[in-house]
């Protein structure tokens, strides 16, 4: 179990690097076990350095910059043990224009090996949906009726 | 495996029964704030064999059946099915198609069901073992996911691992 | 202290519930002392219920109804104790644009009473600011220079 | 009681000095992920007394002093600046503006000024109480405020009472 915890472990490192240098456009960042001897009941400590900045740990960053940062991890332990479908709730929200748009990136290329469904307010994110629901509530009781992309995208935000 | 669709009945705010194409590789959900969005990912968390109310946002696991509101009684039960492609065989059954029913009664009983066969809850997890799919930490993106990862002492990643 | 507690308490209370349904068009909400004998040190709890539905505890509503709720207490709580100045710092982020225009003719009603620094990425929100200014980064030392509104919050979101 | 401006000096992501006026009612920031909006924030609240780091997202109270970047050295001090109207004369002090000054070394020597005279920050304290300057909890209003309020066993209203 120790040897299988470690491999996936440094396998999670590397692509959370790859994917943060993809979404911060540079800086670097790294997860570290703190207790060699017992890993799997181990405190991780994570470092994330955006570009052109000195900050180490993630506490220190700002609120997008955290949910990058974090979204990119999350995405290195999802393609470390893949799963047929993940949902994304309102997880762009906290994102600048620039951000999103880079985010938006990696969801291309992660819909490729999995289903996603994304529960979103940003019209820019919709866009890139293949296919869209829009749900509603008359008296309590939730509807859900199928959108024609574009022109009905308007009216639902 | 994909996912093919889902049909929700009588959990949370859907009273009516509603069945949801999901066929794509991305798919979105739009609409106001307290429409059900959130009740659709809980819906398919349950069905897969879910079984801590908070995951779900719930205190009790009564309280994914439907309540009323102001115009609709409760109702007595709560239903979900997922139906998946199985071509390429992931789930060691002999079927190209799998649906997964989860029924949950007023009274407490539940019931599960493979291909429309009542089965029990082990059997469930056993043939989704492996797949990925009954693991659920990690396969949902939201805020207070990132704020668990992010926590001092978070054991996210090594729950995961 | 008790008595003052109380007092206060009370008039939250009834503000709560002004402010709740102001803010969802109807429903009702309430906060309640669970330890009668000792409120200072008491639990207490919030009730809330959207136009519509049985719900009651604060903690069965969708995300962007939590926090609508949320900013009616906080609302009611800060007219029941005011400050000279308070601090929104992206609070408008998980509303619908429904939600937003009722928050915002909420502010608008605040404003006279307080000044109001209020950080968002929402362009609603910029719309009804007085003044804006743009914070910016670069080289990881923060600059700060004001815009004049319309013209440049396109380019600025 | 206005807020007048802020200057803010060597503070976080501050490294040269920034006069920002706030003579209106309602000033809005904006500006990308990361560029400091917050720390603006963070600034005003540390400058009226604020001795927790928690509360200005900090792990030790030096980390407020800019500590660089990749082509700037790290400064040796923070200082922040809040001029107030007090016409009124909340403050009971007889100035019509009052400026409140706060400054950290990094061998961690800290002063505070009112206009320009050294206090204590007991006597910042004094003259601030019962204004509701120096209240922090109830006047930001921010996800992780509203994350605490609907904390299970949450006791920021009975704190703020
Ligand atoms: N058992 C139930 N019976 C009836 N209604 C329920 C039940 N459980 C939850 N609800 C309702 O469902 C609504 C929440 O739905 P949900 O959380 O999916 O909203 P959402 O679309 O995600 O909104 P947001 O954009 O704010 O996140 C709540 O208003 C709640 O009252
Ligand atoms: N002592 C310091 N020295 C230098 N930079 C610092 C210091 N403290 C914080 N920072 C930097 O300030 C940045 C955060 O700024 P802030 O939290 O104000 O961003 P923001 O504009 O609010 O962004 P968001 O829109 O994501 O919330 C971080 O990137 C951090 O590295
Ligand atoms: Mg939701
Ligand atoms: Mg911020």
């Amino acid at each position: 179990a120790k040897e299988d915890f470690e491999k996936n472990f440094n396998i999670i490192k590397r692509k959370f690097n790859e994917i943060f240098v993809e979404l911060f456009g540079g800086g670097k960042s790294n997860i570290v076990i703190e207790d060699e001897q017992n890993p799997i009941e181990s405190k991780i400590t994570i470092y994330a350095q955006p570009p052109g900045k000195r900050v180490k740990n993630i506490t220190m960053l700002s609120t997008g910059e955290q949910t990058l940062a974090a979204i990119a991890l999350l995405f290195a332990i999802y393609e470390t043990k893949p799963s047929p479908f993940c949902f994304m709730d309102e997880i762009d929200a906290p994102l600048d224009d620039a951000n999103v748009e880079r985010f938006l990136t990696l969801l291309k290329r992660l819909k490729s090996k999995s289903q996603i469904l994304m529960i979103t307010h940003n019209r820019r994110t919709m866009e890139i949906c293949e296919y869209i629901y829009g749900v509603t509530m008359e008296e309590g009781i939730s509807k859900v009726i199928s959108i024609n992309l574009q022109k009905e995208v308007e009216e639902w935000v | 495996m994909k996912l093919l669709d889902i049909e929700i009945s009588g959990f949370k705010s859907f009273a009516n029964p509603v069945r949801i194409p999901i066929d794509k590789d991305l798919i979105g959900f739009v609409g106001p704030n307290g429409c059900g969005k959130s009740n659709i990912v809980d819906a398919i968390k349950w069905v897969i064999g879910e079984q801590s109310p908070k995951e779900i946002r719930c205190e009790k696991s009564g309280d994914v059946i439907f309540n009323g509101s102001t115009l609709r009684a409760a109702q007595g039960m709560a239903e979900v099915t997922l139906r998946l492609s199985n071509e390429d065989k992931i789930i060691p059954l002999n079927y190209n198609e799998i649906e997964i029913t989860r029924r949950l009664y007023k009274n407490g009983d539940s019931e599960y069901l493979l291909n429309r066969t009542p089965v029990r809850l082990k059997d469930i997890n056993r043939f989704l073992s492996g797949t990925g799919l009954g693991e659920s930490s990690y396969t949902l993106f939201k805020p207070s996911v990132i704020d668990d990862l992010l926590r001092p002492n978070s054991m996210l990643i090594n729950d995961i691992l």
